[in-house]
């Protein structure tokens, strides 16, 4: 792992003198590595090798820690700060019901996430309403209320042949009728170069004013994390991100990329495929698993 | 001289920053890259730089392609596997499809039975694409549902039967187990069966599909791979990495949502589309 690499990079640098521009190029080239095949983008990658050498330079090597260890702190301290200090909430604000839009590529784990999110929503004494608003996917709308069964939470009966903007209208409505308070909208799986589609999300955001945009993102997510990143909070300036499936082995590298185009933050993990699986997001645990 | 030295380190950054960033992978970067500076003092320019990665990795490519084995006896099985929202069902519509206007009888095995209305799912894809569908419901055992699926192909005399399988992570050991499970339904009732399995992949994910690509292998041997979401623009080039690292055939590419977005996979489009 890094910190092995690391250590054997400066062995012969223990515990005397600075960390000098030759020894911090050998470990960053390591730490460039790590975050590269952690997925972090490209461009990302070089930006912060940068940043962190500027910082790296001609610090005293610390007593108590190695060389290694030393950059490996720098690295560690640079990435939490990068992800966000400190956990940041759902945008809930808003004249009632407020509503919270989901929206992200194909598969990315938005429908089972928006069950998950309706029980938090439960747990912290609201009143969640499920609206499916996918009504291109087979069985999209039985999904949804399939898991809204399983919850006792309202689904909205929404049919294909409707119209997407008129279902969120509609489901206000019944919502307001129904006594919730907040509405999750399930919007369907869409690739961010998709016009058309990229244009329907604009649509039900102008309508529906959401309190929360989240963008729902496989933690596995490759180098095309800042493409889907970028389209996204520029066509609707997200309020934050989802990063599912963080329950594998995925590196989760795309967090960082994603974090760094929008500056918007994590607001929660997907840990499985059961409707308690979701987490808040903690910056320090994911640098030390993006770092390997 | 010197100046044209430059240029190339330069040229040279910029073509591995490609490579990295359509997600092959820094280390498969780093060795194509290798390759190629062997033969960049033959080379006059960019694009006969170009022009030889694209032939280094054809080979590898090429090397791990093998033809699909027609073998003659019916039912031919395909077991489809992979994590979650990769776009397996979509795939076994697309390909149940393709089978019947080739005049095939289809019959797909609804083994999902554990995600919520994945089997309904699977039966308009199914209704889609005139194929037959088994299920027996929400929460039943799926080996039991491929072992019928086969039952039921073999005496309606089925030419093809696709069978599939729920989303799972390739680190969770449980769900490896019931795939392996799943599996030895089928050659139960089928003894060459499964003949194909084929795994499916996401283009958008990065290095973690060569962890995927090896887990599922070892569990229960991959057949085949198809490359789904390649209408994105995610680059799926973590496939050459797997390819080279494990020989793997990839077979087809998924490129949209609709029945008819599959194509058999062409290495040389694949590669000119990297470039
Ligand atoms: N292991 C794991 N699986 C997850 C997680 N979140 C979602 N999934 C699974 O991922 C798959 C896709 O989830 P969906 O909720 O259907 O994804 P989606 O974004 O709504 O898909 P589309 O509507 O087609 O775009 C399903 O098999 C889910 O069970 C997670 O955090 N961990
Ligand atoms: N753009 C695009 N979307 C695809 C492609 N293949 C599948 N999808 C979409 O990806 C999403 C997930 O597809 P599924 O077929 O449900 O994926 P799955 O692997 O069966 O998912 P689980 O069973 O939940 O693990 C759906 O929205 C599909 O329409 C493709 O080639 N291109
Ligand atoms: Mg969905
Ligand atoms: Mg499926």
């Amino acid at each position: 792992n890094l910190s092995d690499k690391l250590n054997s990079v400066f062995k012969k640098l223990k515990g005397h003198g600075k960390l000098t521009e030759k020894n911090i190029e050998e470990g960053l080239r390591e730490v460039r590595m790590a975050l590269l095949e952690a997925d972090v983008h490209y461009a990302v990658v070089k930006k912060f090798i940068n940043d962190i050498k500027q910082r790296a330079l001609g610090q005293e090597v610390m007593a108590s820690l190695t060389p290694g260890q030393q950059i490996i702190k720098i690295v560690n301290d640079e990435l939490t700060k990068l992800m966000g200090s400190r956990h940041e909430d759902l945008s809930l604000s808003g004249p009632l019901p407020i509503s919270i839009m989901l929206v992200g590529l194909q598969g990315s784990g938005k429908t089972t996430t928006a069950g998950k999110l309706s029980i938090f929503l439960k747990k912290t004494g609201r009143k969640p309403y499920l609206v499916p608003v996918d009504v291109y996917r087979p069985a999209a709308i039985d999904q949804l209320r399939k898991l809204g069964d399983q919850l006792s939470v309202p689904v909205f009966p929404s049919n294909p042949e409707m119209d997407p903007v008129r279902i969120c209208r509609e489901a206000r409505i019944a919502a307001q009728k129904e006594g919730c308070d907040t509405l999750l909208l399930d919007t369907a799986g869409r690739l961010h170069i998709d016009e058309a589609l990229m244009a329907e999300l604009c649509r039900i955001r102008d309508e529906m004013q959401p309190s929360d945009i989240l963008l729902v993102a496989d933690a596995m997510t490759g180098q095309d994390a800042v493409n889907i990143a970028k389209s996204f909070d520029s066509a609707l300036d997200i309020g934050g991100v989802i990063l599912t499936k963080m329950d594998g082995d995925a590196r989760g590298g795309a967090a960082i990329s994603i974090k760094t185009i929008t500056d918007k933050p994590i607001k929660f993990i997907g840990v499985g495929e059961k409707l308690n699986d979701l987490e808040s997001f903690h910056p320090d645990r994911m640098s030390s698993r993006i770092l390997g | 001289f010197t100046g044209k030295r430059e240029i190339n380190n330069d040229l040279l950054e910029e073509l591995e920053e490609h490579l990295i960033t359509s997600d092959i992978g820094v280390q498969t970067s780093m060795e194509l890259m290798r390759r190629i500076s062997k033969k960049a003092s033959k080379i006059s320019g960019i694009e006969q730089l170009k022009e030889a990665l694209k032939e280094e990795i054809l080979s590898i490519l090429d090397a791990s392609s093998s033809p699909v084995e027609e073998h003659g006896t019916k039912p031919h099985v395909i077991m489809v596997l992979g994590v979650n929202g990769v776009g397996k069902t979509t795939t076994i519509g697309k390909l149940a499809a393709r089978s019947v206007l080739e005049g095939k009888k289809v019959l797909i095995a609804a083994a999902d039975t554990f995600r919520a209305a994945a089997i309904d799912q699977l039966r308009i894809w199914a209704d889609r694409a005139g194929a037959e569908i088994v299920t027996h419901g929400e929460r039943t055992d799926p080996a039991a549902v491929a072992y019928d699926g086969i039952e039921a192909a073999i005496a309606r005399g089925t030419d093809i039967v696709l069978v599939d399988t729920a989303g799972r992570l390739h680190t969770k050991v449980n769900l490896m187990e019931e795939l392996k499970k799943i599996k030895r339904a089928i050659s139960k009732k089928l003894p060459d069966a499964p003949h194909e399995i084929l795994l499916v992949l996401d283009a958008t994910t990065g290095q973690n599909a060569l962890s995927q690509a090896k887990l599922f292998h070892e569990a229960i041997g991959v057949t085949g791979i198809a490359l789904t979401k390649l209408d994105g623009t995610a680059k799926g080039g973590i496939v050459i990495s797997i390819c080279s690292h494990m020989k793997i055939p990839l077979r087809y590419i998924g490129i949209g949502e609709k029945i008819e977005d599959l194509q058999d996979f062409d290495p040389t489009q694949f590669v000119n589309a990297l470039f």
